[in-house]
């Protein structure tokens, strides 16, 4: 069956918003259920956080900005605390 | 700083480099390694050692994917490098990730600029809000012989380790903002309709007609084109902007840097004498262009390709109201707009005065 167009986009930016928000802000996510809503607020939450770091439109949503700043090259910093 | 505010507790720390990215010279990479342990040694009590072999306080190596450190590398762009935090074992290493381009110019990523943020995280910095700081989160290319430390990495350090042992104190640049009411230019033009604010290795891109204005690089658009433009114009004609510094100019056709390497402003007829422009506009009615320096302005015919006979002129008896040191001037509409310090004039060259007297960033809807 033809595929809605935009439907591989969307799927993308959920899963960049997602890594992006898991590596940066300890966004958890149950993998099992991460589509429900009782994973939306953490999310949202975590995006405006994302958002008022880089003075952007605090929305909670991933807007067309705040992917354009999630896919731009950065660095990532481990917290040792976890390994010892 | 990090959560806890992790910090060695002694001053004097030593570094290894494990490993070569096969994308780079060796001695370029320990030159850019040396490089990005300087900048934070420059500003504080630290103090870096390199040893070659057995267990440093910072190891440095270039890993690819899952690295066994609970965080993976993702391949090429995405995440570029981490660090860890101050501490035993891992604590302080820092690792590149080598499915990256690496490089020690503005090609794929700098090895200096990307071991110099991850130091300051292996020192006990966190990601900076400012976007002009070194340890702001994302990447952005500074031609590396002119980069300085940014103030507020400077404070970050200081508040750990304290000050410097240099009988001077080192200071860094600050990133302006746009509503400063003591903000100043150092060269404003426009481009296809927009308006460029140059500052430092800043601009504003602002169209008269959308109320956001963009702060960007001017090294992100234009990676060849240096800091401290003092001087730029628009020849809409030929769809051209002239960039000024010393006695050197770049052209840009549309968005694109025509040469990597600049002309000298000698071809444009100025007297030798003559070592930088303060401000320039082009006047499209007439074709002119108008170079100020000091309390003098020259005249450029653009069809001509060739400056006008009998100047300079004392910019004074053309342009009544405006004194020397113009730090930028652009022309739109019938009007042409002065900047001088935090002021800025409007002037109607039709009856030749000053008819309005506004704040520098009166276009940033402030």
């Amino acid at each position: 069956l033809p595929v809605a167009p935009g439907t591989e986009d969307e799927d993308k930016n959920i899963q960049l918003v997602e890594n992006y928000l898991q590596h940066f802000y300890k966004l958890e996510t149950d993998k099992q259920s991460r589509f429900k809503s009782k994973n939306i607020e953490p999310l949202t939450e975590k995006l405006k956080e994302m958002q008022a770091f880089f003075g952007l439109k605090v929305t909670g949503k991933p807007d067309v900005d705040t992917l354009e700043v999630m896919k731009k090259p950065r660095c990532g910093v481990p917290d040792i605390g976890q390994y010892v | 700083l990090l959560d806890g505010n992790p910090k060695w507790e002694r001053k004097d720390l030593t570094y290894r480099i494990v490993n070569y990215t096969p994308d780079m010279n060796p001695a370029d990479v320990d030159k850019a390694i040396q490089k990005a342990f300087k900048v934070w040694s420059d500003v504080s009590p630290l103090t870096f050692k390199r040893i070659y072999d057995g267990n440093a306080d910072i190891m440095m190596s270039f890993e690819t994917g899952d690295h066994r450190d609970n965080s993976p590398f993702d391949g090429p762009d995405g995440f570029l490098a981490h660090a860890f935090q101050p501490g035993n074992g891992i604590g302080g290493d820092v690792h590149f990730d080598e499915a990256e381009y690496w490089t020690r110019g503005s090609n794929g990523y700098n090895l200096f600029l990307v071991a110099a943020h991850e130091l300051g995280h292996a020192l006990g910095l966190s990601h900076s809000t400012d976007p002009g700081a070194l340890m702001y989160p994302t990447y952005s290319y500074t031609e590396p012989n002119e980069f300085r430390l940014p103030q507020d990495d400077i404070n970050g350090i200081q508040t750990v380790y304290g000050h410097s042992d240099n009988p001077v104190q080192p200071t860094g640049p600050t990133t302006p903002v746009t509503c400063d009411p003591k903000l100043t230019f150092d060269a404003v033009a426009t481009m296809r309709g927009e308006l460029l604010f140059f500052k430092g290795r800043y601009f504003w891109r602002k169209h008269p007609q959308m109320t956001e204005v963009e702060l960007n690089f001017i090294s992100l658009f234009w990676p060849n084109l240096p800091s401290g433009i003092q001087a730029a114009y628009e020849n809409v004609e030929r769809d051209q902007v002239f960039l000024f510094k010393e006695n050197k100019y770049w052209v840009l056709s549309g968005y694109d840097l025509v040469y990597n390497h600049p002309k000298s402003i000698y071809d444009l007829g100025f007297p030798k004498n003559v070592k930088r422009i303060n401000a320039a506009f082009n006047d499209e009615n007439s074709g002119k262009t108008y170079f100020f320096v000091g309390g003098k302005y020259w005249r450029y015919d653009e069809k001509r390709q060739a400056m006008d006979q009998g100047y300079p002129k004392n910019i004074m008896n053309e342009f009544r109201g405006i004194s020397k040191n113009i730090d930028a001037a652009f022309q739109n509409g019938r009007y042409i707009y002065f900047f001088i310090g935090t002021r800025q004039f409007q002037f109607d060259p039709n009856v030749k005065r000053v008819v309005r007297v506004m704040k520098s960033n009166s276009w940033f809807n402030c």
